[in-house]
């Protein structure tokens, strides 16, 4: 039923849509970075997001793909772990408390090992535990399509070997929890991708938004 | 010189990997 379906506390309304209360923002700026105001200005860009395709209280991937890559189109590496990160419930839609619990990883101000963390689990493409060469092979492969380079196998290879070993502490092969810790605690400006500065700023941001839609 | 790239190297600046985009309008 409906409130299997929405997140908190909230209100269903008559349209069997979630109708988030103050005291669901407030119980989520508790949980996270964000001020209560930040949650509301982040709702504002939750409800945009959710409704671009279906118009229900949820993203669905293809609402995260039109909103990162400008098509619902096509089949993306990165798009289908960010996802799957980002929907903790696994039910197949990102709700509300779920975006706002992974963004607050991505905020200027939330701790590295979040963010340690949370990188480890969307490299991990097969979730194994570890981040194997297969699975760095298919990520050099996806950016090579995106800077529209070919590389011949052999250097492909060179590129995973060395991205292996450069992390690979214990000497198994692959890149453990534990190796992937020490190596980006060494090498931080590998993380550059987990910081969203424009969370620190978030209600200024979505606040022009909001006034240029209703310019529009 | 490709080769002495880390991919992770790649991954942390590749636009398909980049959340900012959310925030663009």
């Amino acid at each position: 039923g409906c409130f299997s379906y929405c997140p908190c506390i909230s209100i269903i309304d008559q349209n069997h849509k979630c109708t988030y209360t103050a005291k669901d923002f407030a119980i989520l700026a508790d949980e996270t970075r964000f001020t209560v105001e930040e949650v509301e200005a982040l709702h504002v860009l939750f409800k945009r997001l959710s409704s671009s395709l279906i118009d229900d209280d949820s993203i669905h991937k293809e609402e995260l793909q039109l909103a990162l890559f400008q098509t619902p189109y096509g089949k993306n590496l990165f798009l289908d772990r960010v996802f799957d990160v980002f929907d903790q419930k696994r039910n197949g839609v990102i709700e509300f408390d779920e975006f706002v619990h992974a963004l607050s990883v991505f905020h200027p101000y939330a701790p590295m090992d979040e963010k340690i963390d949370f990188a480890f689990k969307l490299y991990d493409l097969r979730q194994t535990g570890f981040i194997e060469p297969e699975e760095v092979k298919l990520m050099v492969v996806a950016i090579l399509i995106e800077f529209d380079m070919n590389l011949p196998d052999d250097l492909l290879e060179a590129i995973v070997h060395k991205t292996i070993a450069d992390a690979d502490k214990d000497n198994d092969g692959k890149i453990s929890r534990e190796d992937w810790k020490a190596f980006v605690s060494r090498n931080p400006s590998l993380l550059i991708n987990m910081t969203l500065p424009y969370l620190k700023d978030i209600t200024s941001v979505l606040s022009s938004f909001v006034f240029k839609t209703e310019a529009k | 010189k490709p080769v002495s790239m880390n991919a992770f190297e790649l991954i942390s600046r590749s636009q398909s990997f980049n959340l900012e985009n959310l925030f663009e309008k």
